[in-house]
């Protein structure tokens, strides 16, 4: 999916 | 041992149909604070966290903290089998691999339990820190979910600008575009149609409307979404349910090629 940022790129691991 | 009863168990099947169709298994948690689940979609663009604290139960025990994998389409079906007004409860035995969710119906006189399969899933936990955001619009969730819906018949992204002006969703594409502007509301006869828009900053982000349309399924949870903003963050949209929680989405914003 072009352009589209993966939403664990915003969280970190708990 | 695990005993979470629910007065309006219509609740709990709003809930799985605002977010089965984006996340297929997934963990749900309980422990003191309440039932929560948080799941990533297929692909990890969107995250949904859900919260249904202890308080809002009409009876909770929850002996130790424990996750249940569940196939949300599954429980869907079993979901789908209580009635609107129906009274649910959830039963679990410790090491069982199975889970019960019992319906009985307001008059008490129909008692149905389903037992439902659970699963081992290997899902990864995030930790999501509190944000400061630059812009937080709170509006109708029917009405977000019709511009949603209005834009995707145009294009596959929206853009959500907000200015001092107000919030602008628009679109683009083969056939033409569309902008669509709300501007703050607050002198309505009812809270619940009021438009509020708080903003620090003006911010201006893109957003696959596939996944926002997704998100909209969760419209009957609440009369109200908020949606935050913020250039660096996920967009965040919110349906609180009443009393008792929330669903969120988080959406990473598309960045230009």
């Amino acid at each position: 999916d072009g352009g589209q940022i993966p939403i664990h790129a915003f969280f970190v691991k708990s | 041992m695990l005993e979470l009863r629910l007065v309006q168990g219509s609740l709990l099947k709003k809930v799985l149909e605002a977010i089965k169709d984006l996340v297929t298994d997934a963990n749900f948690d309980c422990s003191a604070t309440g039932f929560s689940l948080q799941a990533m979609d297929s692909s990890h663009v969107a995250l949904v966290a859900l919260l249904l604290r202890s308080e809002g139960f009409e009876h909770y025990r929850c002996d130790r903290n424990i996750s249940m994998g569940m196939n949300l389409n599954n429980m869907s079906k079993m979901l789908k089998c209580a009635g609107n007004d129906d009274i649910i409860t959830i039963k679990g035995d410790d090491g069982s691999d199975t889970i019960t969710f019992m319906f009985e119906s307001p008059t008490q006189d129909k008692i149905a339990d389903f037992e439902m399969k659970l699963m081992d899933i290997d899902s990864e936990h995030l930790g999501i820190p509190e944000a400061e955001y630059h812009a937080i619009v709170r509006m109708p969730s029917a009405e977000f979910s019709r511009i949603c819906k209005d834009l995707s018949s145009i294009g596959d992204t929206v853009v959500i600008s907000v200015t001092k002006e107000g919030v602008k969703f628009s679109t683009r594409g083969d056939i033409g575009a569309a902008n669509i502007v709300l501007r703050q509301n607050t002198t309505v006869d009812k809270p619940e149609e009021a438009t509020i828009i708080e903003m620090n900053e003006p911010v201006s982000l893109t957003f696959a409307l596939r996944y926002m349309n997704s998100f909209t399924k969760a419209t009957p949870l609440s009369s109200m979404v908020t949606i935050s903003l913020s250039s660096e963050l996920p967009v965040v949209v919110e349906y609180k349910i009443a009393e008792m929680g929330y669903v969120r989405f988080y959406l990473a914003p598309k960045i230009e090629e």
